[in-house]
């Protein structure tokens, strides 16, 4: 059956925000992003679990040298919107499988999470679509999960 | 600047299975999914957010067909890792925003949110891409959320 994962991608240059426990209410979501959004700042990823008891966590990664500033920004309307806290990671990097059809291959993430756990690599976010399957790790395990990926996969590793 | 949204998807065929309060350690992700591919589950989207004091929650989508099967595989998973609860939801739709360039504008992540909050729509998952802004709402809004988008984005409404 044709190989369906077309190459491994990283990028290091990840620092994450979670705000934590905010009500799961319309209109959170817009007042979290739009000031960073008026303040320039790139937003790489957005995570958003399904809610328990009317609250959630809402995550998203940005380049570290827009930490400083997303922290800053986000923390007033944290305070606005009565969110628990405010937790940042400046030591995380995505690590992502591309393809094509890989929504219809579960074998794909769990072949994915197996690799990296065998390991020893904690995957502390998943965010995927049908052509990016995407873990958030720490960052010092980067190098060794691109690796594992490529020889789990069968890739040629080449720079990127 | 120029426009990059170029069409809103949307999927009224998901249901989604929520493990709660999972270990968070090597090796869970990978118990979790690799049973659902070996019963050639097809899994859509796959969300996990940071954890807070070990523990996290794994969501993923299937089509609503496969409802039945997912849970009974999960079930035997999620006993087995001693999570606290699998919750299922099959009342949900997948409204995304597709374009290029997007992680680069919050903008347009901001602009989603706030036309889908403006109408009452309350966003109960995200999970995003550079390409593909996806929100998880209450079927019973899909219609009203794609409009809305279309008219957000300034997008002529094609049938989809
Ligand atoms: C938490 C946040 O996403 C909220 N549910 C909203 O719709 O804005
Ligand atoms: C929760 C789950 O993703 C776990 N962190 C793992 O690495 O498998």
């Amino acid at each position: 059956e044709r190989e369906i994962v077309s190459g491994i991608t990283y990028d290091r240059d990840q620092a994450k925000i979670t705000v934590t426990h905010v009500p799961d209410k319309p209109g959170i979501a817009a007042m979290l992003f739009t000031p960073l959004s008026q303040h320039n700042i790139i937003v790489d990823m957005i995570i958003q679990n399904a809610s328990l008891e009317g609250f959630t966590d809402v995550t998203f990664t940005v380049s570290k040298k827009d930490l400083k500033d997303a922290q800053k920004i986000i923390q007033e309307t944290a305070k606005t919107i009565d969110a628990k806290n405010v937790e940042v990671d400046d030591q995380v990097s995505k690590v992502s499988i591309i393809g094509v059809g890989m929504a219809s291959h579960a074998g794909v993430a769990a072949k994915m999470f197996s690799a990296l756990s065998a390991e020893g690599i904690n995957i502390m976010m998943i965010s995927t679509s049908e052509i990016k399957i995407s873990c958030v790790i720490q960052r010092k395990y980067t190098e060794l999960a691109v690796m594992v990926l490529h020889d789990t996969f069968g890739l040629e590793k080449k720079s990127s």
